[in-house]
């Protein structure tokens, strides 16, 4: 565990936090892509299988167990209790072109070839654009993002920037070296990049934010 | 490629 890590793992749990608390305070899920929801349950669901065959540490059990419970709430507010609030009529973003590619490149590409591997392998591709239905909800509508949906998006995207930091950090401390999970992790951060300029700009100067399609 | 299994990354 290294402070990049840690910093990481919190602000991708204040992400979670904060977007159940969006939605619970405002009793609604209007601008939430429901579509990203089921693909992070989707991903969670898929990596921390090993919560049943291999123990890491208390701390990592622990936070797993939260994030698939978080996520889990989550898609069951907005496709149960707010179902009524959720905009589907913009979230129109295709998942199996998502989906699917990236089941085949994780049965192909992998470090080994078992099922909790290739799963482990399917998660990591997935939650690299499992954003991009929320993105692509926020330019597509040409509405303002809420300032607290810009947030979140900021908290999520930042965790996996800092985990670039600590894998740099391990490599050269540990020999740490996960090929795989950097190269996906990289992508992901870039697929940020972007709202991260309209994020700093705009809504650290009060202003709300809009992604231009 | 040096990897540790199991993932000890969340």
């Amino acid at each position: 565990m290294n402070i990049f890590r840690l910093v990481g793992d919190l602000s991708h749990l204040a992400a979670l936090i904060i977007l159940l608390l969006k939605i619970w305070k405002s009793r609604s899920c209007a601008g939430v892509s429901g579509k990203s929801q089921i693909m992070f349950a989707m991903v969670y669901m898929t990596r921390y299988l090993d919560l049943f065959t291999t123990f890491v540490s208390v701390y990592n059990s622990v936070m797993k167990v939260v994030f698939l419970l978080f996520s889990f709430v989550t898609v069951y507010l907005i496709y149960f209790k707010f179902k009524a609030t959720y905009d589907g009529n913009h979230d129109t973003f295709r998942v199996e072109f998502l989906v699917v590619p990236v089941a085949g490149l994780a049965v192909l590409v992998n470090h080994e070839f078992s099922f909790l591997e290739i799963l482990w392998t399917f998660s990591i591709y997935l939650e690299s654009v499992a954003i991009l239905p929320q993105l692509f909800m926020i330019s597509k509508t040409g509405c303002e993002a809420e300032t607290i949906t810009s947030h979140y998006l900021f908290a999520l995207g930042i965790y996996r920037a800092l985990y670039i930091a600590n894998w740099i950090f391990r490599y050269y401390m540990e020999g740490f070296f996960d090929f795989i999970a950097i190269v996906a992790g990289c992508v992901q951060t870039i697929l940020y990049c972007d709202f991260f300029y309209l994020y700093v700009t705009k809504v650290w100067k009060g202003k709300r934010l809009t992604i231009p399609a | 490629l040096n990897h540790f299994r199991p993932h000890d990354e969340l």
